[in-house]
């Protein structure tokens, strides 16, 4: 069973302790505030109230047995940063932290933090692409470049056969995968014909997958 | 060229608003604030300091021409609220909105918000199950049960062959795809020799990708 540290149980810090805790790991929350602590005794394996800028607190509560801190205070950007250097100083071996700025994200990660969280960045951005183009569902940065995409069947593509598509030869697109409900479908290289609410995964480079976006 | 409207510049409406702007559409962004005006007047088509609770002045700014609004106010739960209904009321076809609670999830809901963003807890999640299974780069829901996960190759499954893998018979899962760099280098039915830097994109039930990280 692996531990984990959360500092601060706002809606993002609550999150991820109770996700962690929900997936059987064991879970140190900690908060400035009582009512937040309160909320979450019962769900997590410890649940104190503790100043993330009091590094002797941290320790007595435990936050040196973490293998991953998680620091989860938004607006305050002095306990934030307190918070990091006092989890680097007990000697947590990982630490990730979420930042509201720009400014915040570097001294973070001049800190030595892991990785640097930005909630309301990374969903703006998903938000705006999907708005953007209502055929995108959903999609996923393998992080080389390359995407995966759930696209939409646009009406003008109802009833074609995914051999017809031009995703490969004038996109660079693959298809992983053609989804009609729980069903697995088609690919490419399989017989194929396109049916309205069927889920179309195409893998390829950002651009590429834009510009099939605009074509249909 | 589509209209988009954003109420609320703060670190979800503004990137919202600037990503909208960057992929070429005509974005109106509304804030009481006057910094946050002012530092978006260069980004976008259109940014004005408007008080979202006066449906009078959204009309003015244009907020009826957009083809969706995005409400972006988090912490004051009543100018939010008014928002959702201002924007209705001015004939705005669809309205996202980010809630900060379950309630004012509810209330959004109920005032025929068409669809309600939670940044926190998505992102939330997300990175507990990122910490939880350390395998796991990222993932994406395809809506239907079905998950597309980008899984790295632990040290036990180097030089092992895609075939050899159990996650067909064993979890029902599918290898759409094996990624090295920016090369697609298999898939299942191909020949394949894992690499310890390769991408393995497995689909399949959220709970037998679970059961197949666990046995990594
Ligand atoms: N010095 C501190 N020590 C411990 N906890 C703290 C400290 N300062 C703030 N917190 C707690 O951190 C939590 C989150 O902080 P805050 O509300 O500022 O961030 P937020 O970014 O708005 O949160 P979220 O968006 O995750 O709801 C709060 O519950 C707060 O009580
Ligand atoms: N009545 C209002 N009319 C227009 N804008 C408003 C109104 N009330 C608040 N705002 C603006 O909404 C923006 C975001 O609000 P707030 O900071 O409360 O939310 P937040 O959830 O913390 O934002 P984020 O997490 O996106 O940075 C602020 O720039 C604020 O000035």
């Amino acid at each position: 069973k692996r531990t984990f540290g959360v500092v601060g149980l706002g809606n993002f810090g609550a999150t991820v302790a109770n996700e962690l805790q929900r997936f059987g790991n064991h879970v140190i929350g900690i908060d400035i505030a009582q009512s937040r602590v309160s909320s979450h005794a019962d769900m997590l394996s410890h649940a104190m109230i503790v100043d993330a800028r009091d590094d002797v607190a941290l320790r007595e509560a435990g936050i040196g047995d973490c293998e991953v801190g998680v620091i989860a205070i938004g607006s305050d950007l002095e306990a934030s940063i307190l918070a990091a250097i006092n989890l680097k100083l007990i000697g947590v071996p990982a630490v990730w932290a979420k930042a509201t700025t720009k400014t915040h994200h570097r001294i973070l990660t001049k800190l030595g933090v892991d990785r640097v969280i930005h909630p309301e960045v990374e969903v703006g951005q998903h938000i705006a692409q999907v708005l953007h183009n209502p055929l995108v569902r959903d999609y996923v940065s393998l992080g080389n470049g390359y995407h995966v995409v759930n696209f939409r069947i646009p009406q003008s593509l109802e009833g074609k056969r995914l051999a017809d598509l031009p995703h490969r030869e004038k996109f660079n697109l693959r298809c992983t995968g053609v989804m009609r409900g729980t069903e697995f479908v088609g690919q490419d290289g399989t017989e194929c014909e396109l049916r309205g609410d069927d889920l179309l995964l195409l893998l390829g480079r950002r651009s590429d997958l834009r510009d099939f976006a605009a074509s249909l």
